[in-house]
Formats: C-alpha cells, sequence, structure tokens
C-alpha cells in the first residue's frame, strides 16, 4: 500500500530545485564561449525513514534509514542527484584554442536519498 | 574556493583560468553542435557523446586550432604571378597523448569578396614544409605539393583534409614544420590590372583567416560499449 505523504512536510522532503548557474557569476564568461549559463538544478530535502520507500531511494539508504532508527548516532539517508545529464561547453584556453567538450554529470535531472 | 575551482579546472583538462584578450571566431558547424546538444535533453533524445554526426565520426572533444605562422616575403606582383606566401602552422601540443585523432581538416578563408570586382582567377597551392627551420633565421621552403586547387570565385572557407599529415605531426612532433601556403593568380595581365592586383593581394593578405579544426576520441570516456546500436 502507497505510505501516506504528510501534506505538512511535502515542501521539506528530498526533491529537485532549480538552480541556474551563471558563467558571469563565476568569472567564467570570459574564456566561456557557449552557453552563457545553464540550469543544472540541485537535491535537497530530508529523508525520513517513513518515505525512504517513496522517495526514489537506493537500497543502501533504505538499510541506513533503518539502523538510523535502530540507532540515531547513525545519519539520516541524504538526499542526492539519482539522475545526471550531460551538457556540451565551448571555450577558448590559453592558447587561443576554440574547444568543444561534452561534459557528463552536470545537470541534475533527478533526485533521491542514497 | 580557488583550490575548488582550480581542481575542477582541471577536470575540465585546463591547467589554469584561460584569459584570452578576445574571442576567436567561432565557425557555424561548432555553434551548430553545441546548439543541437543544448535543445536534445528538451526534445527527449539522447545522445551518443562519443559520435558527432554533424562531421559523421566518431569524437568528444573538437578544437579550432589558431594558425600561429607568419607571412614571408613574396616578389613583386609584376615580376612573378604569386600574390602571397604564407607559413601556416598548428600547435597541436593541446591533443593530449591518449586522444585518438579522427578528424584534422584545414580551414582558409579568403574574406569576403575581396577579389570578386577584379575578376583574376586564384590559384592555391600547399605544400609541407621541406624541414623546420629556425625561425626568423632561415626561409621555410616549400616541399611535397598537398593540394593544388583553383579558386575562380569567392566561395567561402576551404577546406581540406589534414588527417594524415597530423596523425603524423602528431606522432613526431619535431616533423611539424607547417604548411607552406602560395596563391597564385592565373592568366596574362596589362598593366591596369597589375596595379589593382596589388591591391587585391594586399587585401588577401588582411583578410585570410586560416584554422585547423582537429576531432579527438578518447578511448577512456568513449569505450567501445557505449556506441549505439544501428
Amino acid at each position: 500500500a502507497a505510505i501516506p505523504v504528510p501534506k505538512a512536510s511535502c515542501k521539506n522532503l528530498c526533491h529537485r530545485h532549480q538552480l541556474f548557474i551563471n558563467f558571469r557569476d563565476l568569472g567564467w564568461h570570459k574564456w566561456i564561449i557557449a552557453p552563457k549559463g545553464f540550469m543544472a538544478n540541485y537535491c535537497h530535502g530530508e529523508c525520513p525513514f517513513s518515505l525512504t520507500t517513496s522517495l526514489n531511494s537506493s537500497n543502501y539508504a533504505f538499510m541506513q534509514a533503518l539502523m538510523n532508527a535502530v540507532d540515531p548516532e547513525i545519519p539520516q539517508a541524504v538526499c542526492v542527484p539519482t539522475k545526471l545529464s550531460p551538457i556540451s561547453m565551448l571555450y577558448q584556453d590559453n592558447d587561443d584554442n576554440v574547444i568543444l567538450r561534452h561534459y557528463e554529470d552536470m545537470v541534475v535531472d533527478e533526485c533521491g536519498c542514497g | 574556493s580557488q583550490c575548488q575551482e582550480h581542481v575542477f579546472l582541471q577536470f575540465l583538462g585546463l591547467d589554469k583560468v584561460p584569459s584570452p584578450p578576445k574571442f576567436q571566431p567561432v565557425p557555424y558547424i561548432l555553434r551548430k553542435i553545441i546548439q543541437d546538444q543544448a535543445a536534445a535533453p528538451s526534445a527527449g533524445v539522447s545522445e551518443d557523446l562519443c559520435y558527432l554526426k554533424e562531421l559523421g565520426v566518431r569524437g568528444n572533444v573538437l578544437r579550432l586550432l589558431p594558425d600561429q605562422g607568419f607571412f614571408l616575403n613574396s616578389k613583386k606582383h609584376s615580376q612573378t604571378s604569386s600574390c602571397l606566401q604564407k607559413l601556416l602552422y598548428f600547435n597541436l601540443s593541446a591533443v593530449k597523448e591518449k586522444d585518438q585523432l579522427t578528424i584534422a581538416q584545414l580551414g582558409l578563408d579568403l574574406g569576403p569578396s575581396t577579389y570578386y570586382d577584379l575578376g583574376p582567377e586564384l590559384e592555391l597551392a600547399l605544400s609541407l614544409v621541406q624541414k623546420a627551420s629556425v625561425w626568423g633565421k632561415s626561409i621555410p621552403k616549400p616541399g611535397k605539393l598537398f593540394a593544388l586547387q583553383s579558386v575562380p570565385w569567392p566561395q567561402g572557407a576551404l577546406r581540406f583534409n589534414l588527417l594524415d599529415v597530423a596523425k603524423d605531426w602528431y606522432i613526431n612532433p619535431q616533423k611539424n614544420a607547417g604548411l607552406f601556403l602560395e596563391i597564385l593568380v592565373k592568366g596574362d595581365r596589362d598593366v591596369e590590372v597589375n596595379f589593382q592586383l596589388e591591391d587585391t593581394c594586399a587585401k588577401l593578405r588582411r583578410s585570410l583567416h586560416a584554422s585547423l579544426l582537429v576531432v579527438t576520441l578518447n578511448p577512456e570516456q568513449c569505450h567501445p560499449s557505449s556506441r549505439k546500436r544501428r
């Protein structure tokens, strides 16, 4: 049976949040030609034991949550990316070479407890 | 945070934060690839990052290397058909040891319509430089002719396949003495045309832009098993 999710704590549960990386903020706009920035996102939220099974959790997270219930010294499972996707970056190096390269794991698509 | 930035830049393949004084012109093909890549996730397309469909080759890094060569003093145009001579030199040291070259394409852009009105037919000769010369002390000499192409009208960037040459340079960097480019004018000319020709050749010198597009494949990042089945 589905575990009822308490409405009040929903916003605190582990999920994906929007995060736009603007290269200008990092000063990287001086050497990155494109893109100017990208939506990287991030994961944040709680992973309570009662909801571990419903929050896209790994088996390990479930075991950790179980142990946390037995021994509070052991931390709760944490909210982490579970699916990432790549982006391409076009930049110029110190030798004036223009480089186009694909970088994996740059964008958070999904989050879960791990 | 500077330490973290440095570590991440190394991950990107950079030793330090680049500080280019100005951005180099980016060819259409690179812009198209990055635009397609940006659009792919929203279109729900899962891209193979080790295959460049725009170029039809395997590869995961594209580099556009600028020409670091110099112009050579050619004889007066009235005496010879030579319009300009230039040593083209591309530094391949940015290509890492484990990378496999899959494309090395020389792009020569003669500029926009510089000789269209005048109408002289140009001929372009590309040769390998005979041997490594001490720059500034000896003049590079043209060796084996690599390409000879007639350019009857402005036709955008001209492209030449340099894969075998670049592979040789990559394996033996000391062999990389560059390329000898000569632009010649075809046909007989009267005095008036000769005068205009001086101007055309001067414009060509200013507008000529050469670059080497290099595509490489890193086997560690691109496993054969990750290749999509057709």
